[in-house]
C-alpha cells in the first residue's frame, strides 16, 4: 500500500509537469498563431 | 448512558481528501480518522483514493490541453501555408506591403487576445518570426553590357527608361565604382539597376536590372546612341527592350567587326550564338520588323547618328 501511494504520487508529479510542460507550449503556438494573423491583417 | 458520551461531535472533523494537500498536518488528521474509530489503512486508503482522484482531474486536463494543442498547431500550420501561397504568388505586392507594416507595428503595437486554458494572454508582433526566407523571393534579374567610347567615364546606360541615381560604391572585386539606379516611376516600380564597369574590359558598362517594371516603357524613348552599344553576356537572359510590347532579342554588336559589318548591308544583325537557332532569330527579325514602334525607333536612331556624324 505504502509502495502504491509513493507511486500514485509519483505519476500525479509527472503528469502534472506534463501539464504545465503542454500548457506552456500552446500558450507559444497561439503566440505564434497570432503573430502571423497580425501580419496577415 | 448519554449518547453524547460515545460521539464526539466537537471536533470539527473535515475529511475532504483534497485537504490532505494542504496545510493541516497529517498527524491532525490521522488523530481525527482514529478519534472516529478508523484504522491506519482506511485513512490510507482515502489517502490514495484522493490521489486517484486527482490523478484523474489531471489526466483529463492533460488530454485536454493536447486536443488543443494539436489542432492549434493545425491551425497554424494552414495559415502559415496560406501565407506562403500567398507571398508566392504576389511576391511584389508582400515585398511593399511588408515594410508598410514594419513601420506601423513600429508606430501601434496591435495585440490580438487570445484565451487559452481561461486566461487571457495577448502576443505583441514578432517580425522574425515571420521572416520571409530570401530564397523565396525570385526577383527577375537580367544583365546588359554596353560597349562605350574610352573617354566615356560616366556610368550611364541608356536604356529608354528614366533612372534616378541613388548611390554609389566601391567594391572589393572591381577598381571602378558601382553606381545603383531606381526607376524613375519608384516606388511604384520596383526595378533597380546596378551599372559598373567590367573587370575584363574598362570600355564595357554592365548593367544589372532587378525585377520587373509595372508600367509601360516610355512613349518618347531614347534609343541607344552612337556611345551605347547593346550587347548580352553569356548565360543571362538579355532584354534589349526597344518597346514593351516587342518581343525581347538579344543582339550581340561587340565580339566581333564583322558582325558590325553585315548589321550595315543588313538591317538584321546575323547572331553567332549556337544557343539562338537562325529560324527563331529570323522569326523574331520579322515580327520586329512588323512592329511599328520598333521601325520609329530605328528610324530615330539612324537619323540621330546621322545628325550626330554631321
Amino acid at each position: 500500500e505504502e509502495e502504491s501511494t509513493s507511486d500514485l504520487e509519483e505519476e500525479l508529479k509527472r503528469v502534472t509537469a506534463e501539464n504545465k510542460k503542454l500548457s506552456e507550449m500552446l500558450s507559444v503556438v497561439c503566440e505564434n498563431y497570432n503573430t502571423l494573423r497580425n501580419h496577415l491583417m | 448512558m448519554d449518547c453524547s458520551s460515545w460521539i464526539n461531535t466537537s471536533l470539527d472533523l473535515n475529511i475532504n481528501p483534497h485537504r490532505l494537500h494542504e496545510d493541516v498536518p497529517k498527524k491532525e488528521v490521522e488523530n481525527n480518522f482514529f478519534s472516529l474509530g478508523m484504522n491506519k489503512s482506511s485513512l490510507k486508503e482515502e489517502a490514495s483514493g484522493a490521489l486517484v482522484e486527482e490523478l484523474k482531474r489531471v489526466t483529463a486536463e492533460n488530454k485536454k490541453l493536447t486536443e488543443m494543442l494539436t489542432e492549434m498547431c493545425e491551425n497554424y500550420n494552414a495559415l502559415r501555408s496560406n501565407l506562403m501561397e500567398y507571398m508566392r504568388k504576389n511576391p511584389e505586392k508582400e515585398l511593399s506591403s511588408s515594410k508598410k507594416r514594419k513601420s506601423e507595428s513600429s508606430n501601434n503595437n496591435n495585440s490580438i487576445p487570445m484565451v487559452v486554458n481561461g486566461n487571457s494572454e495577448s502576443s505583441s508582433t514578432d517580425e522574425e518570426s515571420c521572416k520571409k526566407p530570401k530564397e523565396e523571393i525570385k526577383t527577375k534579374v537580367s544583365r546588359v553590357s554596353v560597349r562605350t567610347e574610352a573617354s566615356d567615364t560616366s556610368l550611364i546606360v541608356k536604356d529608354g527608361y528614366q533612372w534616378r541615381k541613388y548611390g554609389q560604391k566601391v567594391t572589393r572585386d572591381n577598381p571602378s565604382p558601382r553606381a545603383y539606379f531606381k526607376c524613375s516611376f519608384a516606388p511604384s516600380c520596383p526595378v533597380k539597376k546596378k551599372v559598373q564597369r567590367s573587370v575584363d574590359d574598362q570600355s564595357v558598362l554592365v548593367a544589372t536590372y532587378e525585377g520587373e517594371h509595372n508600367h509601360p516603357h516610355p512613349s518618347q524613348m531614347e534609343v541607344t546612341t552612337s556611345s551605347n552599344r547593346c550587347v548580352t553576356l553569356g548565360s543571362v537572359p538579355c532584354s534589349a527592350s526597344l518597346s514593351s510590347s516587342a518581343p525581347t532579342v538579344t543582339l550581340d554588336w561587340t565580339k566581333s567587326k564583322s558582325s558590325t559589318k553585315s548589321e550595315s548591308k543588313n538591317i538584321i544583325p546575323k547572331i553567332d550564338s549556337p544557343e539562338v537557332p537562325q529560324v527563331l532569330v529570323e522569326q523574331m527579325a520579322t515580327s520586329l520588323t512588323k512592329d511599328p514602334n520598333f521601325r520609329a525607333a530605328l528610324v530615330a536612331a539612324i537619323s540621330g547618328k546621322m545628325l550626330h556624324n554631321n
